[in-house]
Parts: structure tokens; C-alpha cells; sequence
């Protein structure tokens, strides 16, 4: 795992952060849902948690869609390519890429579909970024910059347990078992994301 | 663009090449060789924290661009060339997070961490 130089986090008396969608997104509940289950994977092993707000100016963590230029000097280049970006603590912005086709379900595996993307795939490694973790070289982990097509990687890897705990401590109620399963994939021979 | 499963997206979305696919006819190029879209994947790499400089780029493949593959090759654990090998030319197409590896010039990712050289394995001793 790494960090952001400086190593920047949330600070301590700001552990319980909120987070709020781009109105202008006007994304449906299963879509938030996906980014609930993702921020959940995160507060199971440190003591943060995260609560959707509806206020996007007083939220701490701000999620949204955009498409090309999106003013923050990060453009998004269309289909594929970068998916997503996030900034490290406490800027709090986490940015997609509209063009993708966002897939919300669990059933990517079956896809034929090389475009396609697992949204919450992308969600877990982005909130990582938020959270104030950097790129990791252990290609298991969610924190690795990319993965292979048609496959769901949502489940944290020791390593980027590891990572998060050093920087916030752990859940009192998590029991220390880290997840070793690989990225569920029916073709890892080909692209995706990250 | 959501999509509820996968068997919901329109076939003629399937079409439609990534953003980095013209990287693939680089693959095979050397150091000292020129190549139309060398320029542009130095920028990729600029973009993601292996090239700092940020004058105009050629399509040259100069000793910056050498030293900048064989720092991605060892951050994502493929064999360190120097060369855009097929292997390394497929991890760089791959869409990911747009987030840099290397930040500021810093990373712990596999290039930022010491490795212990052959020049390590002597031990200097003297006897008495």
C-alpha cells in the first residue's frame, strides 16, 4: 500500500464524514446503493463511518458524474480509458466518467460486453483515494490501478487493510480476517479498469 | 450511463474503442527507434507521474521515455525491458483510475521502494 505524500488524512475530531451525490446526476436509489455497500467495506475494518447526506456543500465527501472537462483540470476522455479519479484527504471530491457504461449489478462475469464497467468495483478503490490511500503494486488489491475485464473486485485485500488501519486504526468490532480471494473474472486475459 | 446488468446494453455500445487503443501499434518499439504516437504516450506517462518534464514531446523513443517504461514495468510487476514488449503495452491500454502513480516525483509503489542491489550482497570485512 502507499500513501499521498505528506500522507494526509481525515483528522481525528472528523471521523464520522458524510457524503453527498451532484443533484444534477439525479441518480436513482440502486445507484447509491452501490456506493453505500462500497463506503461500508471501508468502515468494517477502521473505526470511520459514512453517512449520506443531502447536502452536497456540507457534505465532507462529494460524488459525482462528469463528463470531459469538468473543471478541475482532470478531464475525462470519453469511452473506457480513466474511469474515475478521486482527491486525497481532505478535498473530498470523487469524479466518474459519465461515458462509461456503468454496470450496477453483481453479474459482470457473464459479460460479453468489453466496455463495460462494475460501478462498485470502481467506487471501492476511488473512496480508498478519498480515504488517503495511493497506487498499489499488489495486483490483488483494490487499490491497484487497474483490473482485468468483466470482473468484480470489491472485496479489500490485506494489503489495502493494512494501509487503511495505519492511517485510522482499527474497528473494535472488526475480527481480523482479511480477505484472500482473487477478482471474480471468467476471462482475466483481457482489459479493464481500475 | 447505468446499466442494471449487463445484458441491458445496447449492442452498438459494444462498437466503440477505448481511448487508449491506438497505443497498441507501439508495440515493439525500441529505444533510439521514432514511432508516430510516441509523443502521445508521453504524455500518458506524464499524466501519470513517470515523465516530469513538460516540454513538447517527440515521437522519438529517447532515454526519458526508456527510463519512464521501466519504472511503470516495475510498478505493475511486469519484466523491466525498457522495451514496449507486448505485456507492458496491454497493461498500459487497460482502462484505470486516473489518479498519478507517482505523485510529486514519490511512490512506495514497487519503483519507490529500495531493492537490494548486488553491490548489497558483498560484505566488507576486515580481519585482525
Amino acid at each position: 500500500y502507499t500513501f499521498f505524500p505528506g500522507k494526509p488524512r481525515w483528522p481525528q475530531y472528523n471521523r464520522d464524514l458524510t457524503y453527498a451525490f451532484q443533484p444534477e446526476n439525479e441518480l436513482t436509489d440502486v445507484v447509491k446503493g452501490v456506493f453505500t455497500r462500497a463506503f461500508s467495506r471501508w468502515s468494517a475494518v477502521t473505526a470511520l463511518t459514512f453517512t449520506q447526506t443531502d447536502s452536497l456543500a456540507d457534505a465532507d465527501l462529494k460524488i459525482g458524474f462528469f463528463v470531459g472537462d469538468h473543471g478541475d483540470g482532470e478531464p475525462f476522455d470519453g469511452l473506457l480509458g480513466t474511469l474515475a479519479h478521486a482527491f486525497s484527504p481532505t478535498s473530498g471530491r470523487l469524479h466518474l466518467d459519465g461515458d462509461e457504461n456503468w454496470v450496477v449489478s453483481s453479474d459482470i462475469t457473464e459479460a460479453t460486453e468489453t466496455s463495460a464497467v462494475d460501478l462498485e468495483s470502481v467506487a471501492v478503490h476511488e473512496i480508498g483515494h478519498l480515504l488517503g490511500l495511493g497506487h498499489s503494486s499488489v495486483e490483488n488489491a483494490i487499490m491497484y490501478p487497474t483490473i482485468p475485464s468483466r470482473t468484480r473486485k470489491v472485496e479489500l485485500a490485506s494489503d489495502d487493510i493494512l494501509g487503511i488501519q495505519e492511517l485510522y486504526g482499527t474497528n473494535p468490532s472488526y475480527n481480523g480476517s482479511t480477505s484472500t480471494t482473487t477478482p471474480s473474472s471468467e476471462n482475466e486475459g483481457d482489459t479493464v479498469y481500475g | 450511463r447505468f446499466f442494471p446488468n449487463i445484458t441491458s446494453i445496447p449492442p452498438w455500445l459494444n462498437a466503440t474503442h477505448g481511448a487508449w487503443d491506438s497505443f497498441r501499434n507501439l508495440s515493439g518499439c525500441h529505444p533510439g527507434e521514432k514511432a508516430d504516437g510516441l509523443s502521445k504516450l508521453k504524455n500518458y506517462l506524464k499524466h501519470f507521474g513517470y515523465i516530469n518534464s513538460s516540454s513538447n514531446f517527440t515521437d522519438d523513443f529517447d532515454s526519458d521515455l526508456k527510463t519512464a517504461i521501466e519504472t511503470y514495468q516495475k510498478n505493475f510487476n511486469l519484466n523491466v525491458t525498457g522495451d514496449l514488449d507486448p505485456e507492458t503495452v496491454q497493461q498500459i491500454v487497460r482502462p484505470r483510475c486516473g489518479v498519478a502513480d507517482i505523485v510529486n516525483g514519490s511512490t512506495t509503489m514497487n519503483s519507490g521502494k529500495t531493492t537490494q542491489s548486488s553491490n548489497a550482497t558483498h560484505i566488507h570485512t576486515v580481519s585482525h
